[in-house]
């Protein structure tokens, strides 16, 4: 059965649904399949593959919070290998919604269960999660084997490192002691900035090999790429961010020895 | 009585914090005196205004869910003419927490009435929201006079303005008639960008004199400022950054004639 990767950090702006898309894209290149399941009430990675907001018929919210069946909510989108679950702003409610639900942390475990994943042919599942360490999130460490971590080379997410890393043990040893942490992903680096190299040889040395050897820099056309809602792989395939996130793919096919 | 601007957006990493934190310096440098109210469980403007987490000892959470007094939970920072609320992480549970209260969107309101507001001598309270639609947020919303938007010159920045429009709509609808939008502040902007030039002629077409005329370029030693937890007004005044924040200050103080 697929592996199922959490993109989550609770610093907005990081690059969350920016790496999904393109991780996404580098790893259909090389000839897997991957689910991204949008879980942000912002929809934008749902945007960003191109599914028109009038297109989301049934989105992530019936599938967590109406128990929808997966293969229903599943559509394919323009790029080969890439199926996506979208969300719209229903799922803003969804902490509020489910107060009272006994399962309400693991109803997104449930419907990403074996069963419903087995049909679909594949080999990941991104979760692209929203800024905040609410219900939603925690539905995606539950359901998660691994979380990756979008890292931007700034102060104040660096400050956000030490909350986020409570929270996955305290998920791991009350609702899901097989969460691992897939990787630490530098985003939006600029190597002449002492800041960006500072908070790298920070995170290198608190969590040395969680970081990925791959580095995204800051790169104009990974944000140009939305605009036209195409990853950037497909936007621009020798950008530097392009070839940044076709290497991060790499260094995650390598892990599960699939390069 | 002072005059309450919310800084909110729901996209992640827009510069909220940013701009409550030197919109209060520059504030302070003309003369007028600001409560910052942090509202954000990362506690990113506690943390820029030199405020340890150790010594949040009544914190904003105390302040909605406790109802402790806002004069036991403002404390002083090391700039002249900044006041601070701050918060913790303890925040992150406030929606669930806050569910059966029937106040639960007012509390803030309530909280920082005139009678409250009135012995701390302030001209201005910007509040600093989190990065989602949420019940912190919307409390913010109803404490408000106004609310400043900033906008990052970015395409996924742009997708979640019109939800912000929605939301603030049925704010006003529902509880907070005299609710308006200071302003839209373009941040992080870098002119030489066509995605950039693009989503400022975009936003000036379609929000006409709700955009501020002072745009706030990218400018790194804005990002290096939280490091050293001073405003970038305090850290380097001839910056980019710092004379923009300033430009805002005055554009804010013209249309109230204080300036
Ligand atoms: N390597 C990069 N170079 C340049 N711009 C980037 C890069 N990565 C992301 N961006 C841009 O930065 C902004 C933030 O990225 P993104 O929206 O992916 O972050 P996020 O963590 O998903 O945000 P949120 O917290 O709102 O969900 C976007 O406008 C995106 O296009
Ligand atoms: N004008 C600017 N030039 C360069 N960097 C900036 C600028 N404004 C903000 N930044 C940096 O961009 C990052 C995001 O800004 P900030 O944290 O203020 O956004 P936010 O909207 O408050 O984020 P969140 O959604 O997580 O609350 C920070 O690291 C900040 O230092
Ligand atoms: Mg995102
Ligand atoms: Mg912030």
């Amino acid at each position: 059965s697929p592996r199922v990767i959490a993109i989550s950090n609770q610093k907005g702006g990081v690059g969350k649904t920016t790496t999904t898309i393109n991780l996404a894209a580098a790893l259909a290149r090389e000839g897997f399949s991957t689910l991204v399941v949008d879980i942000d009430p912002q929809g934008n990675a749902s945007t960003g593959l191109g599914v028109d907001p009038d297109a989301r018929k049934l989105t992530t919210y019936d599938l967590i919070l109406d128990g929808a069946a997966l293969s229903d909510v599943v559509v394919p989108t323009e790029f080969d290998g890439i199926l996506i679950a979208p969300a719209t702003t229903d799922l803003s409610s969804a902490d509020i919604e489910l107060v009272a639900n006994e399962r309400r942390s693991h109803l997104l475990r449930d419907a990403l269960s074996g069963e419903m994943l087995g049909g679909l042919g594949l080999d990941y599942v991104l979760i692209d999660c929203p800024p905040s360490l609410n219900l939603l999130t925690v539905n995606a460490m539950i359901a998660a084997d691994s979380i990756l971590i979008p890292l931007q080379s700034e102060f104040f997410a660096l400050e956000g490192l030490s909350q986020l890393m409570l929270t996955i043990r305290e998920v791991r040893q009350n609702a899901n002691p097989e969460l691992r942490i897939e990787g630490v992903l530098l985003t939006m680096h600029d190597q002449r900035n002492k800041l960006a190299q500072q908070v790298e040889s920070d995170a290198r040395q608190t969590l040395g090999d969680l970081v990925f050897d791959t580095i995204v820099p800051r790169n104009v056309r990974v944000s140009e790429a939305p605009s036209y809602a195409v990853p950037v792989i497909d936007y621009d395939p020798k950008s530097k961010g392009s070839l940044a996130y076709q290497a991060l793919a790499m260094e995650l096919l390598a892990r599960y020895r699939q390069a």
